[in-house]
């Protein structure tokens, strides 16, 4: 059993990656092999996990734009954590161009997927982190994927962008993967004092109903502070708000797939 | 005599829309003729202003992208909003397709600036809001601009992208707009009391030193409730600490551009 889930929402700054790497490295700490997949050309996930920015670095190192290009395979680009159980395949700028180099390519969307399916059944659960955009990279990680895990500010520019993020669902999903659909709603940076946050989230339930995640990451500093110690929060601060929260989200998604 | 600024950072989530409806709100409301223009397929800077989405009314309502196709001129583009010296030529999600289309297209680059130099000398200030990202319309930008305008959040995440924009920048200064340089960077959502707020801001004055706006963005619920109301926080709620914040903003920027 092993599942893709893509964290995306083309709304910038919304917790994608602060979910990608602390959604998986509490699945990782509750004993479950996971990869997390930096498909942002920004690549948070791989300097919030503390692989810093280092030019020689990298020109050494496979990325997951390798991968696309098909010049390395996944097995080659795979790279332990800190966090035991929780590998990662890195990201890099030079995936800026990917939206260019790629758009002639033949199966330009299907070269993730592809990329992937050797090393899928090694993993019960694979995250992959999205840049905030609708663009090739973004199309590649949706067609890879099993289901969406949807981060979202409880504010108002995030309900603009919900009609768009499911059409394009659903245009992936008429054309390319078929099964593809929403994991689940997760509020982020959540404050659930304002009358805002109440009437967004109000809004959300009616929308999506029992895909908005019953937990909620509350607003807290450690889970800002973290990145720039190379850890994830669990590793960071096991003991604060935003530890406890993500914890709880990587049991409720347990829960939803069957596993303990 | 008329400045046009990019209010650009490829970091997600920064409060560039914010910034733009806002900065803009607050120089007209210094009796300061004024333009925004939607370059983000988002369109937040569009529906923050109250221009809801309405797919028949954006059928008839000419674009940015129309601008950008060639199809439309910019005087047929620009409407007026409810702030006196306000106009706007609003965004559209049909341009989330820019960067496929254009890619092939002769002179791609410089689109935006030919559709702008007929109306430039119209408004002492044009303001650009940008995507998330480092893509063809953000390059279209970044080619019609004199200045940058960079928002930026003090978090970890946020002294990640710096070089990238830097050399961005200095790509497009080099191959297509000499002139281009920085106009300030602004620190928004700003909490003095973290530390890590501290650390970073300090990280940002070594780095770009009197480009830091002294003006700093406090975090403020009357600016993430005040789009849901269709307003600039200027009308929203005048005397609130965001909007006292943007008026501030304003009169630095007319200081260091000679204006009063
Ligand atoms: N629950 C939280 N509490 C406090 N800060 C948070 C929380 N979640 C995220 N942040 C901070 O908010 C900022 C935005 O989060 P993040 O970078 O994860 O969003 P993103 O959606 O990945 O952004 P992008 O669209 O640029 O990829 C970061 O500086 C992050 O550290
Ligand atoms: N100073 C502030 N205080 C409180 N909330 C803010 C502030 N600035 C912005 N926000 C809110 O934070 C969120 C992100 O801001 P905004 O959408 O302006 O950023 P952006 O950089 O334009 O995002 P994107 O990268 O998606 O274009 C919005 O919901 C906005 O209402
Ligand atoms: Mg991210
Ligand atoms: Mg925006």
């Amino acid at each position: 059993k092993s599942k893709v889930i893509a964290v995306v929402n083309q709304k910038g700054g919304v917790g994608k990656t602060t979910t990608a790497i602390n959604l998986s490295a509490a699945l990782a700490l509750e004993g479950i092999q996971t990869l997390l997949i930096d498909i942002d050309p920004q690549a948070n996930s791989t300097g919030g996990l503390g692989f810093r920015r280092d030019p020689e670095l990298e020109a050494s190192r496979p990325t997951v734009y390798d991968l696309m290009l098909g010049e390395k395979s996944a097995v080659e680009a795979i790279i332990q954590t800190e966090v035991a159980y929780l590998s990662l395949i890195p990201g890099t700028r030079n995936m800026i161009g990917a939206n260019i180099e790629l758009v002639g390519v033949e199966g330009r969307e299907t070269r993730l997927r592809e990329a992937l399916a050797p090393i899928r059944a090694d993993y019960p659960f694979i995250l992959l982190d999205c840049p905030p955009a609708l663009d090739l990279l973004t199309l590649n990680a949706l067609v890879a994927a099993d289901t969406l895990l949807v981060p979202m500010q409880a504010e108002y520019f995030a309900l603009e962008g919900i009609s768009e993020l499911i059409s394009t669902l659903e245009r992936v999903a008429g054309s390319f993967n078929p099964g593809l659909s929403v994991e689940g709603v997760l509020l982020t940076m959540f404050d659930d004092r304002t009358n805002l946050s109440q009437a967004v989230r109000d809004n959300l339930k009616g929308y999506f109903e029992d895909k908005l995640f019953k937990t909620t990451i509350p607003r807290n500093i450690r889970l800002a502070e973290a990145p720039s110690h190379g850890k994830p929060v669990l590793l960071y601060d096991p003991k604060s708000r935003g530890a406890e929260a993500y914890r709880d989200l990587a049991l409720e998604l347990m829960a939803r797939n069957g596993y303990k």
